[in-house]
């Protein structure tokens, strides 16, 4: 069986608020290692891996392999009832149609208790190669999700231009043109404010900044973001948690 | 103008 104590009901919260405009139902697999979650979105464009280590919860236990068929709207649903401090246990048996959900607030005087049913999600699973990427790109969230807003104002795709010293989002759409150029410095007080670029060569890459737009509501999840790109290959836009991850790929433009 | 690529062609199913 499985039974899953989270500290921190926000969590899993901005860990479902993050993926699910991508992929409605999904498998949650569970295992002794944690809690990970693979899916891609109906027009195979972009894929969401999910990982959350059992370290990041306490106690956790899980016996044997366990896929939790969800449908995400509904834990939505069912996880609005919980506040972000809450303390959220999850518990499931070995074979089951249901996931049992406790809320407990902090002061230990009031707990909720849901049951959500889970369906049978026959999913294609992909491997990932491991990539070593041309250039890796850390910026803060928050700024990379104010980009994607602004660009995707003017056109559908965007193009990321990686150089030793800067990173460069351009778009062109009918109405016009636009561009943001952020150089690579270290903030020393804030170092989440900070941009770094690890280059082993300079790389440009279109995307779907509808897709973009899309990821950056993981923002939530982490106060910087990586961007890894190589020619040719999928674009990965990974949000470190304390305990996990959230990574994105999307795959690129091709052609003229 | 460019064509949205697919991850099958990336990534494959296991």
């Amino acid at each position: 069986m499985l039974e899953a104590r989270l500290e921190q009901a926000g969590v899993l919260k901005k860990v479902v608020e993050a993926i699910k405009d991508l992929v409605q139902d999904c498998n949650f697999d569970c295992n002794d290692s944690g809690i990970a979650l693979q899916a891609m979105d109906n027009s195979h464009v972009a894929l969401v891996s999910m990982s959350l280590s059992h370290e990041g919860f306490s106690p956790y236990r899980c016996d044997r392999n366990i896929a939790l068929g969800i449908n995400l709207n509904s834990l939505t649903k069912v996880l609005r009832a919980a506040q972000n401090e809450d303390i959220l246990t999850l518990k499931a048996a070995d074979s089951p149609d249901s996931l049992n959900l406790v809320f407990e607030n902090t002061e230990r005087d009031r707990s909720s208790e849901y049951d959500i049913k889970l369906m049978d999600i026959d999913q294609e699973h992909l491997g990932i190669p491991d990539t070593d990427y041309s250039a890796t790109v850390v910026l803060p969230s928050a700024e990379f999700q104010r980009i994607c807003r602004d660009l995707s104002q003017l056109s559908e795709s965007v193009t990321i231009e990686a150089s030793k010293s800067s990173v460069k989002f351009s778009c062109s759409g009918d109405i016009g043109n636009g561009s943001v150029n952020l150089r690579q410095h270290q903030d020393l007080e804030k170092p989440d404010q900070s941009t770094s670029i690890e280059l082993v060569e300079p790389v440009s890459l279109t995307f779907s900044l509808k897709y973009l737009v899309n990821f950056c509501k993981a923002s939530a999840l982490s106060p910087t973001v990586k961007l890894s790109l190589s020619t040719d290959v999928p674009l990965l836009v990974e949000y470190k948690m304390e305990a996990g991850y959230v990574r994105f790929y999307l795959a690129p433009k091709i052609g003229d | 103008s460019q064509q949205q690529g697919r991850l099958d062609s990336f990534f494959q199913t296991i």
